[in-house]
């Protein structure tokens, strides 16, 4: 594994984006994912719709029934990933403009521009998350944002942070160290793709430490999936 | 606990004393109101009336406390006024964030899912 790596160095990352005042965290990480995904199966990097997730995607848990994707008011990546791949893929973001508000769904099959191919669930170890990233592009995760309501910049890791996890967002690389001013300390650390605007965090971007004598810092590492898009040729 | 926290901060790091910005109390109360000027104006923010603006300033208060215990608890990031510094932290939580609980997800934890990734290698 590289010590470093950040997928926005390849071309596999769009542009930050604003989920606006909807709880549409879930979408963005979910689009994110394919994304990257759809850039490795094709070499085209597709700016892809939230607004399809929020309006037609009520696909529910499969273990729990009564657990189901509901626009702004919450979501989670791998049953977005579901919905995909029975509704038959993504439109790009041109075609289904975000809007940040629950609508009536408006999906035409025939403006799919990305479909999924399968996804996965990466284990809580670090060295396969990495190796998960590189393989498959960037990762849809889950996060505690206990800290992100007034981060500005540099590596986060707290002392005391809890592991539940109630935001989504895009894992596109890693770095060996990023140097902490105030301790004066090299923390390796994620880098990670927010949805909240390029004038939160590092130009919408967070850093938070990772490594062996802080794993799984505010559950980073706990809800992790892939996702692979279909080739253009199949296409 | 910021204060155990704190405590062992300097336990560790006894040359680096941790400089939270904003000094104490009375300061902050005194600057205050100079930075609720500069966030509305820096993010655009207007409120419908005087008493929610009044209501907004209080929060916002808060939240240069909160922010200062953040990087305390936090030294490595930097913490301070965002575009969320007049929102409490229950009114961020479901404005903002979004990822629905899944009791699968606690099953990952015990390692159970339907997709689980194949282990790929990591050496070399």
């Amino acid at each position: 594994l590289p010590d470093d790596f950040d997928w926005r160095d390849h071309g596999a990352v769009g542009p930050v984006k604003n989920q606006g005042s909807c709880g549409s965290c879930w979408s963005f990480s979910a689009s994110g994912a394919l994304e990257g995904a759809h850039y490795l199966a094709t070499g085209k990097l597709e700016v892809l719709s939230e607004q399809q997730f929020v309006d037609c995607d009520h696909e529910c848990d499969s273990s729990e029934p009564d657990s189901c994707d509901s626009g702004c008011n919450g979501g989670l990546m791998t049953t977005a990933f579901s919905y995909l791949q029975k509704a038959g893929g993504l439109e790009s973001e041109k075609d289904y403009p975000y809007t940040g508000s629950d609508g009536k769904c408006k999906f035409d099959k025939s403006k799919i521009v990305a479909s999924v191919q399968n996804f996965s669930v990466v284990s809580v170890d670090e060295a396969q998350i990495s190796a998960n990233l590189i393989k498959h592009g960037p990762l849809a995760i889950g996060i505690n944002a206990a800290y992100m309501q007034t981060y500005i910049g540099g590596v986060s890791c707290p002392y005391i942070c809890g592991r539940h996890l109630d935001h989504g967002v895009l894992l596109v690389g890693y770095g060996a160290s990023g140097f902490a001013p105030i301790r004066l300390k090299d923390k390796p650390y994620w880098i990670i793709k927010n949805s909240w605007g390029e004038n939160w965090g590092e130009n919408g971007y967070y850093k938070i430490c990772r490594g062996s004598n802080v794993r799984n810092k505010c559950g980073v590492d706990s809800m992790v999936s892939t996702v692979s898009a279909v080739h253009a040729s199949k296409e | 606990s910021a204060a155990a926290v704190a405590a062992a901060v300097d336990a560790e790091d006894p040359l680096i004393r941790q400089v939270v910005p904003g000094g104490d109390d009375n300061d902050l109360e005194l600057n205050a109101e100079s930075h609720f000027l500069s966030f509305v104006q820096r993010f655009g923010k207007s409120y419908k009336d005087a008493d929610e603006h009044a209501y907004r300033l209080s929060v916002f208060k808060d939240n240069l406390r909160r922010a200062r215990r953040h990087q305390l608890l936090d030294p490595s990031a930097e913490h301070g006024v965002t575009k969320f510094s007049d929102l409490t932290p229950a009114e961020f939580r479901r404005t903002y964030l979004g990822l629905r609980k899944s009791r699968r997800a606690l099953l990952r934890e015990l390692g159970e899912s339907a997709h689980e990734a194949p282990v790929l290698p990591t050496d070399g």
